[in-house]
């Protein structure tokens, strides 16, 4: 179970029970159910909806979308407080992995709200495509991150494969400022170790592994660009951001 | 720990989805 590729026969039970307790903790903090997303009338925003979004003033835009993006952190936060292991660690890099990593989890939790024939992902009530999002003035950003949520469902990946790449992506040791590297990268690679049991349980191949380990280096792509477009937006609007974006938005991005 | 006061508290708090 040390770094091992396949896991012994004694790691086994261990694998299956770190799956099924990060399983768990998924579910119990998704923000929406899978009894719920099935109730969803997948109903799409009519076009008078769609234009109201568009003409929003871009402050009042982005002080909706960062309110949103809090609140799906907020099931973040909980989510990692129940990965075996997390609240073990020091606060500081219990911090340090929050504020690198919940954003991105938001992102791998999307694809569970997204509908990939419509293009549209579960935003304020409707499913809502691209295009009401313009005022934000980040097309292109809005692009990638539609593009992402499509190549992440185009896995179709289950509720366990989801989680445990879910704690990975939290548990990355690499992010700058961590105190005990090698603690966080013990948690990491028995989760990876975990990921690959249950991929191989479900008959997915390695490829599927291959692929979510691509899929790393493009969620840093989006959160850095994220960082970027608060900036630009920030130096326009200082005061907007100061008084109308949620605390915890401004703590987790705010440099 | 000032900087991250709300983060420190959702870390220290025990809250769950419900209450969020």
């Amino acid at each position: 179970s040390d770094g091992d590729a396949s896991p012994t026969a004694s790691s086994v039970a261990e694998l299956d029970h770190l799956a099924h307790v990060t399983s768990r903790s998924h579910l119990e903090t998704c923000q929406y159910l899978r009894e719920e997303l099935q109730q969803m009338s997948w109903q799409n925003f009519l076009q008078d909806e769609v234009e109201s979004y568009q003409s929003k003033p871009r402050e009042g835009m982005w002080q909706l979308c960062a309110v949103k993006i809090t609140e799906a952190i907020q099931y973040v936060v909980e989510f990692a407080k129940r990965i075996d292991g997390f609240m073990d660690l020091c606060q500081n890099d219990q911090i340090v992995l929050l504020k690198a990593g919940s954003l991105e989890v938001v992102f791998v939790r999307m694809c569970r709200v997204f509908d990939s024939q419509n293009n549209t992902v579960y935003f304020d009530g409707k499913f809502a495509g691209p295009d009401v999002f313009k005022a934000l003035g980040c097309d292109d950003l809005i692009a990638s991150v539609f593009d992402f949520a499509k190549s992440l469902c185009s896995l179709h990946l289950t509720e366990d494969e989801l989680a445990l790449f879910s704690s990975f992506v939290l548990l990355s040791a690499d992010r700058t400022w961590l105190q005990d590297k090698l603690q966080v990268e013990k948690l990491q690679q028995k989760t990876h170790l975990a990921l690959q049991h249950v991929l191989q349980k479900n008959q997915r191949g390695d490829g599927v592994l291959h692929k979510l380990r691509c899929k790393v280096s493009a969620l840093r792509s989006l959160c850095s660009r994220h960082t970027e477009k608060l900036s630009a937006f920030r130096a326009v609007y200082p005061d907007v951001v100061r008084t109308h974006f949620p605390p915890l938005y401004k703590e987790l991005f705010g440099g | 720990k000032e900087k991250h006061k709300i983060l420190h508290q959702l870390l220290q708090n025990s809250t769950s989805p419900v209450d969020l």
